[in-house]
């Protein structure tokens, strides 16, 4: 699964998901991706979310919608990402990653498998990582 | 308003030989999808943008390189919304398109509808000009050697895909 999402210099924000699913998937299954809520959501009010991972996961906990409705309560977007990917982890042993803005461009990359490619522009500089914690930066 | 444009390429377990390859597609769809944020263009042209690099990218399981169905085929799924109106638009199950978050675009701006699916979202795309691939111009030999070894009796396919907890 590929996913972005952004916020323009209007202050709008947007998201997009796309996958191929899951491996050896049975001819017909359709997880998260094209699911509002699920693989993806944005609200210029809330923010935008654009996750991947264990599809049938992601889908019984709304997982982008939840990610919102936690910023929605006053939470940072790493925070909320963490509470929602933890709440999956606990409920369904879910496995996800989500790349997250808010509409004032905060933003966050956070996920709870072992690794998740992403990237990050803003103000001059890129931002990347692959493993936990990782978080190396270029000038753009 | 600073803009920012977030990219990622798939959550799981990446393997050591194709870590390089997945930072560098990330890298490359981040300062594509911002240059444009950067010229004035829509956070939605943006990460239309980004996403159709990642999807013609073999390193990730999108469009090109997109992992095989119990039979081999590539069917996929894609998503956008626009957060000013909520508008949202949505293909599943599609095959032989190169960029269905592009057709999942279209889906938005030209019908009532939030998601078409299968033969619909083809019939959709021909409507609409957008041109069939050979299913063939998706498969990686990548993708092709994981599906065979998923057919294996005893092979775990979410977690070949996922792997563990970070």
């Amino acid at each position: 699964t590929v996913g972005a999402v952004a916020v323009d210099s209007e202050g709008n924000v947007a998201c997009a998901t796309s996958t191929g699913g899951m491996l050896n998937k049975m001819e017909g299954r359709v997880g998260d991706t094209p699911c509002v809520g699920c693989g993806g959501y944005a609200d210029n009010l809330l923010g935008a979310v654009s996750p991947t991972g264990h599809g049938e996961a992601i889908m019984k906990v709304t997982l982008s919608r939840l990610i919102l409705f936690y910023m929605e309560q006053g939470k940072t977007a790493a925070d909320a990402s963490d509470q929602a990917l933890a709440y999956m982890w606990e409920r369904v042993q879910g496995l996800a990653g989500v790349v997250v803005v808010d509409p004032r461009g905060g933003w966050a990359a956070r996920f709870n498998s072992l690794q998740m490619a992403w990237a990050a522009a803003q103000n001059g500089q890129l931002h990347y990582g692959l493993g936990k914690g990782e978080d190396f930066t270029l000038p753009l | 308003m600073l803009p920012v444009l977030v990219v990622h390429g798939g959550a799981g377990n990446v393997p050591r030989q194709r870590a390089e390859l997945s930072c560098a597609g990330v890298r490359e769809a981040a300062r594509a999808g911002y240059a444009l944020l950067q010229s004035g263009r829509s956070a939605m042209d943006a990460v239309v943008e980004a996403v159709t690099l990642l999807e013609n990218n073999p390193a990730f399981n999108a469009g090109c390189g997109s992992v095989l169905n119990e039979h081999g085929g590539v069917e996929m799924d894609a998503l956008v919304m626009d957060g000013r109106t909520l508008a949202s638009g949505a293909v599943s199950a599609v095959r032989r398109i190169a960029n269905p978050v592009q057709l999942a675009r279209l889906v938005m701006e030209k019908t009532q509808h939030l998601c078409l699916t299968a033969e619909g979202a083809s019939k959709f795309a021909r409507a609409v000009g957008v041109p069939e691939v050979p299913e063939e111009t998706l498969i990686t030999d990548y993708a092709r050697k994981r599906w065979q070894r998923n057919l294996q009796p005893g092979s775990n396919p979410v977690e070949c895909q996922m792997g563990k907890m970070g």
